[in-house]
C-alpha cells in the first residue's frame, strides 16, 4: 500500500484546494521556511485520525481551517489521502481507497466529519482501517519537526511501553 | 506475555545493533532492559558507544549523536514492524554533511519497500530522493510546486 | 517600579520590532503585555506577522519563523543590555538558507560592539565569520585546529 | 571586554589541555558531529558559574571530568578564561583578568575550587565579577543547542520575568 496523492483544502495554510501526488520510493519535500511544508505533515496525523491538536499546533481543531489575509475565511477544513490498495493490505475490495477528516465551524460550535470512499464513517473506522494496515499513532512512521530526539529524552520507562504497545 | 515481549525486544534490539553500525561506522549501541527478570518492573535504555568512545550517558551525547540514536532505534522498530508509508519532517536537522548522507543513503535503500515522504532543507537528503515536491507560500496562500514533473 | 519595567519594555519593544523587520523583511512583530495597568499581573506574549501573512498564535510559527522570532528577541534584549561577548550553539539550526544569511548577516554587524562565539554547521553563518576554529576528536579526545592561522 | 582564550583542561572530551584564543569581532566553530563543540559552550557555562548540571548535559559535577578509553581517568577538571579588561569594564586593576574554576574527585567526594587571578575565591566572587561587566544566568548571552526556541515555547509569565531582571 502506499500513498498517491494527499488533497489539501483550506487546511491551515493551504487556502486553495491542492492536490500533491506522490511517487514510490523516496519523495523529499522542501522550500522556505514558512511556507507550509510541516503543515502537510499536520494533514497527514489529521487525516490519519491524531486527537491531539497539539501535535498539529493547534489549540482546538478550528485553529486548522484556513485564514485568510484578504477576509477569506472559510467555514471548513478538509483533508483526503488516496491509497492505492492493489495487494489487498486494507480490508476493502477496492483497488484505490480514498479516507476524507473533515472539520465545519458553525455559531453552534465545530462538527467532525469522516468518510471512507464516500461513506460516513466514524474516526475510529479509519483508525482501525489504517490499523490494519500497519500504520498507527504509536507506530513512529510520522515523526514531527523536532521530535526525533524525543526517543532519547523520554523515560526509560516510556521507551519499554514502545516496545510493549509492538509486542 | 512475557516470552511475547522479549521475542519482540530481541529482534528490535538485532534491527538496532545493525542499523546503529550502519549509520555510526565503527560506532556501536545495544537496547539495555533495566530488569532483566521481569522486564515489566524495569524501563528500556540504551547503550550507546559512538566510534572510538566509551559509552556514555545517553545525555551526554551530542545532538547529532542523539539523531543517529533515535532514528537507528525507529528504523529497528520499522524493520520489525513495517508500515506502508513514513512520514519525516526535517529529521536530519543536526546531522552533519557526513551523516545526512548516511541517512539518507539508508532511506533511499529501505524506499525499496516502503514509501517515504521527507521534508528536508539538507542537499544530501533532497538529492537521494527519487522525487522533490517544492513548498511555496504567495500572501499567506500554501501551493505545491513541481508536481507535475516525472510524467505525473 | 511599574515605571522602570515599562521604561525598560518599551525600549526592548522598540529595539525588538527594528530587528525582526531585519530578519523577516516585510513581516512585523512586537511585544504585547498582557495586562497593561499592572504588568506584573500577566505575561508578555508576542505577537508577529511573517511577510504577508496574519498574525497568527505563537504555537503555529514554522520552525523557522519561531527561530527568528527568538533571535529578534533576544538581540533586543542585547541591544539594552549589551554583554561583552556571546556563545551561541547551532542558533541557525531551524533556518532556511535565505534567513541563515540574514542572522549571519546581522551577527557580523553587531559584532562591532561585542565578540561573537557562534557554534555552526551552516556554511552562510562560518563564511560571515571573521575567524573559524575546526574542532575534530580523535581517538575519544577533542582538539581545536585552525588556532594559528591569522597570525596567532 | 572580551574574551582572549579559553583553556580547557580534562574537561568533558578534552582530554588533553587545549587552549583556544578567540578574536575580536565574529568567531564561529565548526567541526563533525560529537567532535566536542557544545562542550566547548558547556566550558563556558562551567567557567562563569553555572550550578545546574543538567544545561551541561551531566548530572553531577563529576560527570564534567575527561574519562578516557585507555584507563586515562584524570580526578579533576578544570576551564580557564582569559579576559581582555583594557577599558576597565571589570573592577580589577590588571588589563587581564583569568577566571578558573576546577572540579576535583576523591573518594571523600568532589571539591570545587574557584580562583581569579590565581587567587582562591567562592563561586559567588566569580559570579559578581563576572556580573559587573554585563555577563549573567539570566542575560541570555549563552544559548545552548536546540534552546533558541525556548522563548517561544515558555510561557508567557516567565517571558515577562525575563524582563523584570532587567529592569
Ligand atoms: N489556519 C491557518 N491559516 C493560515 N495560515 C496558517 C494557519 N495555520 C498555520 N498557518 C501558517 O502556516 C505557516 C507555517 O507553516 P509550516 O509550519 O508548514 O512551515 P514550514 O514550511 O514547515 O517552515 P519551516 O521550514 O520554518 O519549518 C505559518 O506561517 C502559519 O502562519
Ligand atoms: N566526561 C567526558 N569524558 C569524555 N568524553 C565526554 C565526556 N562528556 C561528554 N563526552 C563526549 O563528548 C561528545 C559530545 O560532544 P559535543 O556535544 O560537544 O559534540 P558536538 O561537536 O556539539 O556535536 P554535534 O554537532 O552533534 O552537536 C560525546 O561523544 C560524549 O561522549
Ligand atoms: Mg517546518
Ligand atoms: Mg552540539
Amino acid at each position: 500500500m502506499r500513498v498517491k496523492e494527499v488533497v489539501l483544502n483550506n487546511f491551515k495554510s493551504f487556502g486553495n484546494k491542492t492536490k500533491i501526488p506522490f511517487s514510490d520510493g523516496f519523495n523529499a519535500i522542501s522550500g522556505p521556511n514558512g511556507s507550509g511544508k510541516s503543515n502537510i505533515v499536520d494533514a497527514f496525523c489529521f487525516v490519519t485520525g491524531t486527537t491531539s491538536t497539539n501535535q498539529m499546533r493547534a489549540e482546538n481543531l478550528t485553529d486548522l481551517i484556513y485564514e485568510g489575509e484578504n477576509g477569506k475565511n472559510p467555514n471548513y477544513a478538509e483533508v483526503t489521502l488516496k491509497l492505492e490498495n492493489e495487494n489487498g493490505e486494507l480490508p476493502v475490495d477496492d483497488d484505490e481507497v480514498e479516507i476524507t477528516r473533515k472539520v465545519k465551524e458553525t455559531d453552534k460550535g465545530h462538527y467532525s466529519y469522516y468518510y471512507i470512499n464516500g461513506n460516513s464513517v466514524k474516526l475510529n473506522d479509519i483508525r482501525e482501517l489504517l490499523a490494519e494496515a500497519g500504520v498507527s499513532e504509536n507506530g513512529y512512521n510520522i515523526i514531527m519537526q523536532g521530535d526525533v530526539t524525543g526517543l532519547i529524552n523520554m523515560s526509560s520507562k516510556n521507551r519499554r511501553e514502545i516496545i510493549d504497545e509492538i509486542a | 506475555k512475557r516470552e511475547i515481549f522479549l521475542n519482540t525486544f530481541d529482534e528490535i534490539n538485532s534491527n538496532f545493533k545493525e542499523v546503529f553500525s550502519k549509520l555510526s561506522p565503527e560506532g556501536d549501541a545495544e537496547l539495555v532492559l533495566e530488569s532483566q527478570d521481569d522486564p515489566f518492573e524495569g524501563g528500556l535504555t540504551i547503550k550507546a558507544k559512538p566510534a572510538g568512545k566509551n559509552v556514555r550517558r545517553l545525555e551526554a551525547m551530542s545532538g547529532g549523536e542523539k539523531s543517529l540514536t533515535a532514528l537507528s532505534f525507529i528504523f529497528a522498530i520499522q524493520r520489525y514492524n513495517p508500515a506502508p508509508f513514513y512520514a519525516f519532517d526535517e529529521i536530519d536537522m543536526f546531522l552533519d554533511g557526513a551523516n545526512v548522507e548516511r541517512v539518507a543513503k539508508m532511506i533511499e535503500k529501505l524506499s525499496d519497500k516502503a514509501q517515504f515522504i521527507v521534508v528536508s532543507l539538507r542537499k544530501p537528503t533532497l538529492e537521494s530522493s527519487n522525487r522533490t515536491i517544492g513548498i511555496t507560500m504567495d500572501k499567506g496562500v500554501s501551493k505545491a510546486t513541481g508536481v507535475n514533473l516525472d510524467g505525473n
